[in-house]
């Protein structure tokens, strides 16, 4: 969680 | 990537091509809520900020930019289409969505995160997918009968969700440290407004008879 986490989901 | 996550993606993506089918087969929005649609072009485009930067895959950013393209295509038809906009029945689609919007804003500004525009704009589209559907449910509860795309399309949408919801569990059961509890909870919430709509399509379906959602 927090600042730079990957958003792979759409 | 995993079979749930992919069949929920190509689920989403059916929904769209069957309600642009259903648009432009018939040249008629009767039973679709252009509030509905503009709520989602108003997720797509606050969720996909990180197309301007940064790059995952090439399948993410193609879906990205087709829900985005393909969401402001069904609301060009229902406003501007010179056929089908003549279909569209604004005095039935008259939920109030700033009702939806402001509440959404204000939880993804206490409830997120990080405190960054990206971020907070993130979360905001996080939670709004959830009630976006709202506006559309509640018509087809006008429209006394629902044509069959009209439900298919919705039925999809609920199917996407719930398919994501079987990915998050595939996930956690594989995935150590992956957490995600504001999509979970806002995809859960958003899988259940889904539920009696499953319910009386199911039913229609298997008495063969037309959808009709109890008003």
């Amino acid at each position: 969680a927090g600042r730079g986490r990957v958003k792979d989901e759409l | 990537m995993n079979i749930f996550r992919f069949a929920g993606d190509m689920t989403h993506l059916l929904s769209i091509i069957v309600l642009l089918l259903k648009i432009n087969a018939t040249k008629s929005c009767a039973g679709v809520s252009l509030k509905t649609q503009e709520l989602y072009l108003l997720v797509f485009v606050t969720r996909y900020l990180d197309l301007l930067y940064s790059y995952i895959s090439l399948y993410n950013t193609f879906m990205k930019l087709f829900f985005i393209c393909s969401s402001g295509c069904v609301i060009w038809y229902i406003r501007e289409h010179k056929t089908v906009s003549q279909t569209y029945d604004s005095a039935q689609d008259t939920f109030r969505v700033l009702f939806l919007a402001c509440p959404c804003m204000i939880l993804a500004l206490t409830v997120n995160h990080d405190f960054t525009v990206t971020e907070v704009l993130w979360t905001f589209s996080i939670y709004l997918e959830a009630v976006a559907i709202l506006p559309q449910l509640v018509l087809l509860q006008r429209t006394k009968n629902v044509d069959t795309l009209t439900g298919n399309y919705v039925f999809l949408l609920g199917g996407y969700r719930a398919l994501y919801l079987l990915n998050w569990i595939y996930r956690i059961l594989t995935e150590p440290g992956y957490r995600q509890w504001i999509v979970w909870i806002s995809g859960t919430i958003q899988t259940a407004i889904y539920c009696d709509f499953f319910y009386y399509y199911i039913k229609s379906w298997r008495n063969n008879e037309r959808l009709s959602l109890p008003s």
